[in-house]
């Protein structure tokens, strides 16, 4: 019999116009 | 002092692990100062995406959301990153194009999901993530390939501008045709270029040299076929259109130039096996807009032909064409302005678009076909020319 995976936990994830804007504002936080 | 006893690959789970401090040297090393031209990325295409995914197993076999969050994002800043520094390197781009692809393929293949299942040995199976459905994530790096992609249709774009109306129109290669100037346009026959002068061998020396890059860095085949359809499509909008904006180039012995020149084009998607990229089709407008320089343009009996014909041109096209047209020699007439009429009555049904010109910049929608790796993650080994000396196989 085959073995059922265990469900796994969804990562939800920022869009990737999300983590431009957080990438942006990083940049702006660091010297 | 430890003794290195080399171990064997089935001792591997195919995973690498390092310290939460060591991601950001990770990503220096493997994706910000990474050399595609380098010995060691070239043995295995694909290479740095799948020393990615191998991270992302330890990350996620250890359970550790954060961790896998973090890389996830990294990895994909670091990319979008060297695409701005280098945006407009054609090596660059088409190599994280491709390894952005293979990244997507792995989360695919290893995601435990049926669909993606189908071809995995079962140590494959093995492999696949155990605590975390990442399918979130893969719809971000399938976005990020959309704007690789793109990128990418620009950096050939501005390649392949300048090459082509030079190579594709004005330069002349078949003998016998330069002498045959339109009336009025007679120049100096010369079988060899001038300096600095592009010619069709320019362009096809461009196509192969993209094409071995492509296929260098391990792109998938199907995507392969997207880019050079792509290409294709920039050579003839951007010949047609500037056809339609110059008489001297409306003349019969342009038609069989150009109609040479396509012949080129086509010997070299097959000469690659890319017949059934679309590329081929992509140049038909232009294609007809030759053959109807040399058609007879005369009688009722030529019209209905030249409707036929011309399926892939716009009525404003066609009729452009024909204004422009210009006889090679004095015993050739011009087109009269009746059979010009007669071409737009019978025309006239078609609703096509009253655009003159081509649109050059048009991006066809790309797909990313899966395409699973029979690579087995365990037997990846990392050559020390990457400075990755932090990772530790598992």
């Amino acid at each position: 019999s085959t073995q059922r995976p265990r469900p796994r936990v969804l990562l939800k994830a920022p869009t990737l116009a999300e983590m431009d804007e957080m990438n942006i504002s990083e940049e702006e936080e660091s010297p | 002092r430890p003794v290195n006893i080399p171990r064997k690959e089935k001792d591997f789970q195919g995973m690498l692990e390092y310290k939460k401090d060591d991601e950001l040297k990770l990503i220096k090393n493997l994706i910000l100062e990474l050399k595609p031209r380098g010995v060691a990325v070239n043995l295995i295409p694909g290479l740095p995406a799948y020393i990615l995914f191998m991270c992302v197993r330890h990350a996620d076999y250890i359970n550790d959301d954060q961790r896998v969050r973090s890389l996830l994002t990294s990895t994909i800043n670091g990319i979008k990153k060297i695409l701005k520094k280098r945006s407009d390197d054609f090596e660059i781009v088409s190599f994280w194009l491709s390894n952005t692809c293979r990244f997507l393929h792995c989360l695919k293949q290893y995601s435990g999901e049926e669909a993606f299942m189908k071809h995995n040995t079962p140590r494959q199976n093995d492999h696949c993530l155990r605590n975390f459905d990442l399918a979130e994530y893969r719809q971000v790096i399938s976005d990020l390939a959309i704007q690789i992609y793109q990128q990418l249709t620009k950096v050939m774009e501005n390649v392949l501008q300048p090459m082509i109306v030079s190579g594709m129109l004005e330069h002349e290669t078949i003998q016998g045709v330069s002498g045959l100037k339109p009336t009025g346009l007679r120049k100096r026959t010369s079988s060899v270029a001038d300096e600095g002068t592009y010619t069709l061998d320019s362009i096809v020396r461009q196509l192969n040299n993209f094409h071995s890059t492509m296929c260098q860095h391990g792109m998938d085949p199907e995507l392969i076929k997207q880019i050079v359809k792509q290409m294709f499509y920039i050579i003839g909008s951007v010949t047609l259109n500037n056809l339609l904006l110059r008489k001297d180039m409306c003349s019969w012995s342009k038609g069989m130039q150009i109609r040479y020149n396509v012949s080129q084009l086509e010997e070299w998607l097959r000469d690659k096996n890319l017949q059934t990229s679309g590329a081929k089709e992509t140049l038909e407008p232009l294609i007809q807009a030759a053959q109807l320089l040399q058609v007879k343009k005369k009688t009722d009996e030529d019209a209905e032909a030249i409707c036929s014909m011309c399926s892939a041109l716009t009525t404003a096209q066609i009729v452009k064409v024909l204004n422009l047209y210009t006889p090679v020699n004095e015993f050739e007439e011009r087109v009269t302005a009746s059979f010009i009429r007669t071409i737009q009555v019978r025309l006239q049904n078609r609703k096509d678009s009253p655009q003159l010109l081509m649109d050059a910049k048009h991006i066809f929608p790309v797909t990313f076909p899966f395409n699973p790796s029979s690579l087995a993650l365990e037997s990846i080994q990392i050559p020390s020319s990457m400075n990755l000396g932090f990772l530790l196989r598992v």
